[in-house]
């Protein structure tokens, strides 16, 4: 099934 | 100071509705474009972002920056006291500790007025990079909540697949496995109703059906909702409203 990702992974701090 | 006025209160109510249950605290940022909401679940899996643009509010009126920071079950709570055609007016000072809600019925008859305290949420805003999405899929979002619903009863987890036969959801639990394919479907004389697909290139992820049935919680802010999906990146789902939006953005299940 996977591994859950997270969103900060793709999301970077602004 | 803030002060703004929805014709419908269900507006608001609506919008608490679809993201109370990902989100606890968060800032309602006002400025110039209206009220703006960015925040992630405490798993930092979803974030979702709300735009309610001034053209949507009867009256607007924000002189400076003012985050409001709110509990929405508290909200809610509040909100509950408004009818669904309640006009609704927000008002708060610049540096305010309480936020002022008004609702008045439409025979102008009934006055309620309620003070919301507010808190200190030190949250971090994301960067959502602009992005060219591989397929991007409108379908009313009641058959998409119906989709997810179903399939979250027999798996955790749904495989979506867009290839330009459609776009199939599909996954695999311990009482057996399901599969729903849509396949483009226009309908002319009532478009939130048809299906459509713009595909560039095939797309195939998995993703979580505990944070997609969450965020068909949003159905009710409108009949069609827009799926967006490129490998590798976080799907996102958007409910579009007259003057504003609710997005939600969920990371991917990566590998095996």
């Amino acid at each position: 099934e996977g591994t859950q990702a997270n969103i900060t992974n793709f999301f970077t701090g602004a | 100071m803030l002060e703004a006025r929805l014709e419908q209160s269900s507006v608001l109510k609506k919008v608490v509705d679809a993201i109370k249950d990902l989100v606890q605290d968060c800032n309602f940022d006002c400025n110039d474009s209206g009220i703006q909401l960015q925040a992630m679940d405490n798993s930092h899996v979803a974030l979702v972002a709300m735009h309610l643009k001034t053209e949507g509010f009867a009256l607007y009126r924000c002189d400076r920056n003012i985050a409001l920071g709110i509990n929405l079950v508290s909200l809610q709570k509040v909100l509950r006291a408004a009818q669904n055609e309640d006009v609704m007016t927000l008002k708060a000072e610049d540096s305010p500790d309480a936020l002022s809600l008004v609702f008045e019925n439409s025979e102008n008859d009934r006055i309620s007025e309620y003070d919301l305290k507010l808190m200190d949420i030190d949250q971090e805003h994301l960067g959502i990079p602009e992005t060219e999405y591989g397929a991007t899929v409108k379908m009313p979002s009641a058959e998409f909540q119906r989709i997810c619903r179903d399939l979250s009863l027999l798996s955790e987890s749904v495989a979506i697949e867009a290839t330009k036969e459609g776009i199939k959801f599909s996954c695999t639990g311990d009482i057996g496995k399901g599969a729903v394919t849509l396949r483009q479907n226009p309908n002319v004389e009532k478009p939130e109703l048809g299906t459509t697909i713009e595909l560039q290139e095939p797309v195939a992820l998995t993703f979580s059906l505990k944070y997609l049935v969450n965020f068909c919680k949003a159905s009710g802010l409108s009949n069609t909702v827009t799926i967006s999906l490129s490998n590798e990146v976080p799907l996102l789902i958007e409910y579009e409203m007259e003057h504003g939006y609710v997005r939600f953005y969920l990371a991917p299940k990566i590998g095996d």
